[in-house]
Order: structure tokens, then C-alpha cells, then sequence
């Protein structure tokens, strides 16, 4: 059965799209079955592996909303064993449709229960909120995997994060552990990165990756071309940190 | 009566808060009288002028909710003529809790409306979603600012606002306008950043500031210390390129 993790974080621009494609991609290079599952609205995990899902095209908000089974949605991309989930803006309408549905927090974790034992990992890229859509994604997910951005407005946000995440282990998830959190865009010219460093180290002693991201324009412009890093420059040290990423977390969540 | 100004964009991490914070400041520094509202439950744009609400005071949150007007919670900060409306984390709950009330799109509109002849200028920062709190600003404003990061996802993502700006203006606030698209964190060193400035001027020709804000340290370290840039190192070059962007402003919103 695969394990599911959600990389989470309201905070936005620090990287959940960047991390969820880049790592997707690094694990199944390492001849692991792996899923990510678009929960973002705009669409960008999607559009960084070059595919558009056209306005009425069957996509996430389908299933969350009990009209298609996850069969229907899962797209092939560029990378061998990487498959998609797809969202596009009609995902926006979900939040507020689900508002008024029953067990409205545990619909994904309901229709991923029926493939997950065709995939070793499915990560799931959330939007920048802590709405209904991040709380689905907390929901079904055994682990949380936090990106944070080397910035003092990133860092601010990450006991109301964590907090939240104590809320769903306390009543929606109780198995769901907080995995790991990976700093990015890391610049080591700049006083402010190595102070966000130190303090998350010092506050969250052993829950902050090893692996750190650095900022790199290579990263930035790989979804131009829609193509995850390892296809478009593997060489460099963006990409190359995620290779490590992917080792680091293989070990920790026992992939074959 | 102020001219009010959302600043948005659903794609996170674009320099929303930063130029709401600086902008504000800047256009304080030459005599107006400002007001910024705190739209983000991550209250990032309170916690850059040093103020943080806690978690019972009164805030936006009861505002929206009509427990409260505008009176009750605004808030004066280190520059003289600017004003605050905060927000905490409690700011969430009010997406849901909106969704059942009756005119629940013009809540912020019939508020703000009590307080606008007290100001020239009211500058609503956006969270990164184009949920209620989002439509409650575009519903409010009369111009809207979009901050746009010089990276490709951000470029993707300002279709999808143009056109809800326009499904706001053709049914709840049809005076709305686009003031601009504010070209930010912009690096000279980058092909991607010319790439994207380039691709914008052409699509939207006379809708790009002239002003473009460049990637500087200084701005991003300036909140940690609670202060605008003004405040923290006023002869940067982020923050001389927010005092040129006021003076631009300025002269389009017609301010004294
Ligand atoms: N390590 C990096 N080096 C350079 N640029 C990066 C890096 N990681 C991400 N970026 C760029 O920074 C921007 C923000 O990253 P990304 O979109 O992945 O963040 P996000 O958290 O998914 O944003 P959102 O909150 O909108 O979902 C993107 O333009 C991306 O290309
Ligand atoms: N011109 C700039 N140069 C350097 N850093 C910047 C610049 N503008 C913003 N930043 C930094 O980039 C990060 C994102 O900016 P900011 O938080 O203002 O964006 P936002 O759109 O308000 O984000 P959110 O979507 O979470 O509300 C912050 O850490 C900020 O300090
Ligand atoms: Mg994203
Ligand atoms: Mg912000």
C-alpha cells in the first residue's frame, strides 16, 4: 500500500509545487510507483509536468465530488511510472461546494483508499490555504511533508501550520505524522537564510530535512518547457538536491 | 472619498504583502491618508508594520462577521497617516462561515463604506485564493493591482485572475478597474525575468507599471524587524523603486 503525503504549507510561493514535481520525479527514477495528485486550483503541479487539463476535462474536482473515480482522471506523463492526477480552476467551486456535503474532510482519502495499493508513494500538492482542500488532503494522508522558504514571512507561519496539523491528528487523521521540513530556496550570499536555518533547526530538532534545497534559477525554469528538472537539466544543483531529497525520504518511509 | 485598491493574485508568493506594506508607506510618507486591510488570515501584512494581533483580540474576522465595525479595530502604526485593519489566524474560519450568510460577497463593501471618506487611499492585501475573502475585496474596490513574480507559474496563473475580475465586474462591482499589473522581484541577471516582462507588456500593452520592483535582500529582511522599508533601509533599491511606484500612483488615482 502506498504511502500518501501531503506537502502542505499556506504559506504562499515557497515551494509545494517545486517539491512535489521535483521529488515525484526523482522517486519514480528510482523505479518507485508513485502518484501526485494535483490539489491545487491553479494547476501548476500539472502544468510543470506539461500537462493541461482542458476546462471539461474529468479532473480532481470530479471525484471529490462523487462524480468519477480517480480511474478516470490518471494521466501518463514523460517520466516512466510517474502518473498524474489533474486539477484545473473548476477546483475553485469545491471549496465552497463541499462546504454543505456530508463527511465533507475525508472525500479524498475515501476514493484514494481504491488505488492505493497500485502505487509505493502518492504525494499530494496542496494550495496555499488551510481550506477544505488542504484539510482533505491532511486527512488522507500518513505523512506531512512542510517546504519552507528561507524568509521570515515563511517561518512566521509555521506554528499556525503546525497547529493546524495537531487538529487533524487530534480528530480527522490520528496516524498522520509530520514527516519532515524541507527548507528551500536556500541562499547561502544571505544573512536571512542562515538565520531561518538556525532557528528552524533549534526549534524543530530532528523533523528538519538534511537535504537542503538552494535557490536556483535551473528549478524556476524547467516548468517553462513543462518538464520536471531530472528531464530538463539533471546536472544542476537544484535538481541534483531533490535526487538527494528523493534518497533521504526513500530510507525514511522504508521503499523498496 | 478614498480610492480603494485590492491587491491580489491567487498564485502565492508574488510580492502581494510586500507591496501592500510598502506602498502603503511610501504613499503615508507623502501626506496621504492611508489606510491597509489585512485580508490574509497568515496576518502578514500587520506583522510587517510590527503589530500582531492576538488571538482574541478584534480583527477583520468580526467585521465580515458584522460583530464589529471598523471603529473597533483599526490600529496605528510607526508611520504617521497610516492606518491598519489586522487579521489572525482566526480570519479562516470566516471562508466558511460566509458561505451561508445572505450578501455575503458585499460584507467588506457595506463596512468599508462607513470609513472611506477618513482616507485618500485603502489598500486591501489579498490571500493567495480567489475565495470569498478575495471577492469580498474585488466586490469593495474600486481598482485592482495585481503583484506579478517574474516566473514562468506566476505568468500562468494571471489568466485565470483577469477573467474573475471580470466575472466580478459583469455581476457585483461593476465600477472595478484594472489599475495594473506590477512587475516584482524581478532579477537582471535571470533570462526568465526578461522572458516573463517581456510577455506581459505585449499581452497587456498600457495595463504594465512602469515601475518595475527588483529582487533586493532588504525588503524581505525589513518585516523581520517589523518595519516597512522605509523604515528599515529606506535608501535601497526595493524601496526606492515603492516610492517611485507611489509617485506613479499617484498621479493615476489622481491623489492630492
Ligand atoms: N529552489 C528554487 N530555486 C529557484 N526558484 C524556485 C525554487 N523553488 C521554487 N522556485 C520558484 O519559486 C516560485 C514559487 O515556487 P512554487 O510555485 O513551487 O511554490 P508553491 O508553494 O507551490 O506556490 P503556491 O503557494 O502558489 O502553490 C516558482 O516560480 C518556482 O519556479
Ligand atoms: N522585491 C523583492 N525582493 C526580495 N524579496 C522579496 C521581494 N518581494 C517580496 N519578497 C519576499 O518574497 C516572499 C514572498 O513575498 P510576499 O509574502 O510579499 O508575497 P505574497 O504574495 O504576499 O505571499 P502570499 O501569497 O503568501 O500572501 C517574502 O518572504 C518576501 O519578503
Ligand atoms: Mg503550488
Ligand atoms: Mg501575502
Amino acid at each position: 500500500r502506498a504511502r500518501i503525503v501531503a506537502v502542505a504549507n499556506q504559506k504562499g510561493g515557497v515551494g509545494k509545487t517545486t517539491t512535489s514535481v521535483n521529488l515525484a520525479a526523482s522517486l519514480a527514477a528510482q523505479k518507485n510507483r508513485v502518484l501526485l495528485v494535483d490539489m491545487d486550483p491553479q494547476g501548476n503541479a500539472g502544468s510543470g509536468l506539461g500537462f493541461f487539463a482542458p476546462a471539461e476535462a474529468r479532473t480532481l474536482y470530479h471525484v471529490l465530488l462523487g462524480q468519477a473515480g480517480f480511474d478516470e482522471i490518471l494521466q501518463p506523463t514523460e517520466v516512466e511510472s510517474l502518473q498524474l492526477a489533474p486539477s484545473n480552476t473548476h477546483l475553485t467551486g469545491a471549496e465552497i461546494e463541499l462546504v454543505s456535503e456530508m463527511a465533507r474532510e475525508t472525500r479524498l482519502k475515501r476514493s484514494l483508499g481504491r488505488i492505493a495499493d497500485r502505487f509505493d508513494v502518492i504525494l499530494l500538492d496542496c494550495p496555499p490555504s488551510l481550506g477544505l482542500l488542504t484539510l482533505n488532503a491532511l486527512t488522507a494522508a500518513d505523512g506531512v511533508l512542510i517546504p519552507l522558504q528561507c524568509e521570515y514571512y515563511a517561518l512566521e507561519g509555521l506554528s499556525h501550520l503546525l497547529k493546524t496539523i495537531e487538529l487533524v491528528q487530534g480528530s480527522l487523521n490520528e496516524r498522520l505524522t509530520l514527516d519532515g521540513v524541507l527548507l528551500t530556496m536556500f541562499d547561502a550570499r544571505n544573512n536571512l537564510s542562515h538565520q531561518v536555518v538556525e532557528e528552524v533547526r533549534q526549534h524543530m530538532p530532528g523533523k528538519v530535512c538534511e537535504t537542503v534545497i538552494p535557490r536556483n534559477v535551473r528549478l524556476s525554469e524547467a516548468p517553462s518547457h513543462g518538464k520536471p528538472g531530472l528531464l530538463y537539466d539533471a546536472s544542476s544543483r537544484g535538481v541534483q538536491a531533490y535526487v538527494a531529497l528523493a534518497a533521504e525520504v526513500a530510507r525514511q518511509w522504508s521503499l523498496p
